[in-house]
């Protein structure tokens, strides 16, 4: 197809295409693309972000650079430039404002993103991360379909047993699809009261762990939830450089 | 269009017929539902619920019904009765196992729900309650379209200002298709330390205020953050029943 032909020359400067998914939402997919990028720039790669959530982009929030604009260029659409130089593209550019909501059927989601493969002069990059929302339907379908040489797939959960539900079916259409699976990061594991130590395991335990040996991969990573992380999301700031020592930066 | 006149004659049982939605994932939706079908049982009423999430259905988890079998019986889809009488149809109850995902497009998401609504046999209820996944796409859409008379919307959201991006675009979803909204349930609101009695705002504060009063509608409630709820909806059983006096159910 003309399209995939397109994309081929588009992403043929990227060294490594990481795709974040979960099948579940709210369980912090966004949060580790963005920190994920931070610490890649950190190290001195190149990154770049695509957020494929068309009806809820928040890595624009996430990154501190909300409602800017993605520029024309000759023909084609140039990432925008955030913090640490990560590029990212993102719907959030291409709304309005805040309140307006992107009401499209599947076709029209599929077709956004063949748009911002083969449009975006995409560059020479180290990574490009691609942020998935929930589900298993057409944004993650889409990319799986248009994008060549995927090099791996992280999943995302929360350690609750209704969320492990959800997320083995992600893992499963993994494996269906034939994508290589870097493993699972369990998010929002537990909480430790600032003030008497107590540690909490709010939202259960061990789902991720679960996950990672029943679908034979890896469990990566276990994210304590921390009001200060929350808090570098909704402002847009960097948590890996304001809070260098701290037990989110260690996972 | 022949199946709305189908759908008609199916729902006319039914005196209201609420939507429970969000825009953002996994800011307990669901959870919501389960309760408020929970709280409305204890008060005498007869509930149904529908659970639209056709890639990540979790209604019949919290119910401690997942796995369970939709009967057919002379032409009609039988819901499936869980606790205090509760009917439930969902996506769970037509998958092999657990781990299956549900790999499906736009059309196919839409000409399931349509399925649903058409050939199930809701009866006389007082209460249809509609588990809507993220995002203001196929699902949300083909209930609207098809559903005649829907009496209300719920709208879930948690309190950081990530969430509350998203969450504006679904009421502005609700407005632009005249649908009646009753108003923003904020959960995941605050954690107190069950130890030294510290609140901590976990995810920030003050997201689902600022939405109500920015979009002219009412908070309903404020949810805090609770191990045990988490628990009740992982083990499938009612929280309401067990832990009357808490926070939770003044909420
Ligand atoms: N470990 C954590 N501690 C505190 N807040 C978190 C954590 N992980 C995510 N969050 C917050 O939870 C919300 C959901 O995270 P997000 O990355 O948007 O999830 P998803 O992309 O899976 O929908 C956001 O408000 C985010 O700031
Ligand atoms: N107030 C709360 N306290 C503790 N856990 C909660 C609370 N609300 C929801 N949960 C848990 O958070 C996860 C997400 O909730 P869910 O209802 O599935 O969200 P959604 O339907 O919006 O995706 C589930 O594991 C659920 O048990
Ligand atoms: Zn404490």
């Amino acid at each position: 197809e003309e399209a995939k032909r397109l994309i081929e020359e588009r992403v043929k400067g990227v060294k490594h295409r990481i795709i974040v998914m979960s099948g579940k939402g709210g369980v912090g997919k966004t949060m580790v693309v963005v920190n994920l990028a931070d610490m890649l720039c950190i190290k001195g790669y190149k990154v770049s972000i695509l957020d494929c959530d068309i009806h809820g982009p928040s890595v624009p929030k996430m990154l501190g650079v909300s409602r800017g604009e993605l520029l024309v260029d000759g023909g084609s659409i140039r990432p925008l430039k955030a913090r640490n130089g990560i590029e990212v593209v993102s719907m959030d550019f291409l709304l309005p404002n805040e309140d307006t909501p992107v009401i499209w059927r599947g076709p029209l989601k599929a077709r956004a993103i063949m748009e911002f493969l083969s449009q975006v002069d995409w560059g020479d990059r180290d990574f490009l991360l691609v942020d998935l929302p929930p589900g298993t339907g057409d944004e993650p379908l889409s990319i799986v379909q248009l994008m060549p040489k995927i090099d791996g797939t992280i999943i995302v959960t929360i350690p609750s047993k209704v969320s492990e539900h959800v997320v083995r079916k992600a893992v499963s259409f993994v494996k269906r699809l034939k994508l290589p699976l870097l493993g699972i990061v369990e998010n929002m594991s537990y909480f430790i009261c600032p003030k008497c130590g107590s540690r909490y395991e709010i939202f259960g335990k061990g789902g991720g762990g679960r996950v990672a040996r029943d679908m034979g991969t890896r469990l990566l990573a276990s994210i304590p939830l921390d009001p200060r992380l929350s808090e570098a999301c909704d402002e847009g700031f960097s948590f890996l450089s304001k809070y260098p020592n701290s037990d989110v930066y260690k996972a």
